[in-house]
């Protein structure tokens, strides 16, 4: 359902060309949970927003179920995206709104009806633990709470799938369970297909496929 | 060196009040390096922004080098922050500035000669692997990238105080180990006095004290 074939990036600072990706083929099945490994630097984030749409290729193709994303309009692609939940590794929330309010954004969206929306966003909230932060903005919230807010948001729209860039990186090792149980849950019972970028060898246990990133290429891949 | 004292610190969100610390004592010796530990939302941030005196306490005070904070004036204030080197949870670089001149903003603060400056913030980011990163403003660096320049910064007007607010959160343990023998050498050879807040237990073995923050209040202390 997730494919890439040659895929490349290469970023121009100036006139100076910088290889995030150089070359990288990939497929993941429907309701698999897949992790990805490597160094700091190493393309993990842009082979994230590649997969979720957000960011064109300089070469090579991006299928999402069977469709190469490069062929799609923007209104299509749009409509592609709301399948997609992301969480990414500085969240990207919005200062002016509440916890609650950021967390119905994609339900706005979508045209989710007000009460139903509201609703919602408490319950997701409740369930990361935060039913007692549903009224403060980001800046009133501490690194952990603004990264289980993301959270939040990316499971509003019940997405089939589920992209995570470092979930757990500003989170205790107890909090941190708590929510990859409840990815874990959503992966089995409702067959998510998630992607997880972490730093975290403690959390590769909860995928059946690792894959290792080194400048901008898979370099190994270890499955259960 | 560095003490709290009965150390409160309530956020009123319109009305409803967040004690976010709520009696806090510590004191620091001269070079010591300390850990503080605890789950999201404990008041770790909180307490490391008060020991950085940039923010004031509701009640209780801060001592720094034997000095009530609130008994300065502004630019006292300022003048004492030239000794504390802080790497904030969420890096707080300045966007429009490359990667060398973020690290080389404390140093033109204090008034340091232009080639001087350039040189000393090329070296630190040599240091911290950063080398042929130097002229990517923050929104063109990966997130633990991001970090290191951080980290460069904070180091850059050689502190006698470096407080780090999880600075491994976005680094693979790889990197992660070579910022902490870094740390560890400032630690030892100059006698830095550190205080490392961090979710990762791993991290706890450089430190010679430990400190459990929950629910803004020390629970637990494990000294070496
Ligand atoms: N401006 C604010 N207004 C209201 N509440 C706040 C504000 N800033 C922080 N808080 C609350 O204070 C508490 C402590 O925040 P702090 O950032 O110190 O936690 P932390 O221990 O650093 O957590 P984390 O590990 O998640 O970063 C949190 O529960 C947070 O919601
Ligand atoms: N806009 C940009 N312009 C130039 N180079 C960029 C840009 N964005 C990213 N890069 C570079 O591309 C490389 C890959 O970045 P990416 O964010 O994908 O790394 P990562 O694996 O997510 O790293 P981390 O674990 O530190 O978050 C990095 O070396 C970075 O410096
Ligand atoms: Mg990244
Ligand atoms: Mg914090």
């Amino acid at each position: 359902v997730l494919e890439t074939e040659s895929l490349q990036k290469r970023y121009l600072l100036g006139n100076v060309p910088v290889d995030a990706l150089c070359g990288v083929d990939l497929a993941v099945s429907k309701g698999e949970f897949l992790t990805v490994l490597g160094p700091s630097g190493s393309g993990k984030s842009t082979l994230l927003n590649m997969l979720a749409a957000l960011d064109t290729p300089t070469s090579g193709t991006v299928r999402i179920a069977g469709t190469d994303v490069s062929t799609l309009s923007d209104s299509q692609r749009s409509l592609l995206r709301r399948k997609i939940g992301i969480v990414f590794q500085f969240f990207n929330l919005i200062g002016r709104l509440d916890a609650r309010e950021n967390v119905e954004l994609p339900l706005s969206i979508s045209n989710t009806p007000r009460l139903e929306r509201k609703k919602k966003a408490e319950e997701l909230l409740e369930l990361v633990g935060l039913n007692d932060r549903m009224h403060h903005r980001p800046n009133e919230l501490s690194g952990g709470e603004r990264q289980r807010v993301a959270l939040a948001r990316a499971l509003a729209p019940n997405p089939q799938y589920l992209l995570m860039d470092e979930p757990t990186g500003n989170i205790d090792s107890k909090t941190a369970k708590e929510l990859m149980d409840l990815v874990e849950t959503l992966n089995k019972e409702r067959e998510v297909t998630i992607v997880m970028v972490t730093h975290d060898r403690s959390l590769a246990k909860y995928a059946r496929r690792t894959l290792h990133l080194l400048d901008g290429k898979i370099v190994k891949e270890v499955s259960k």
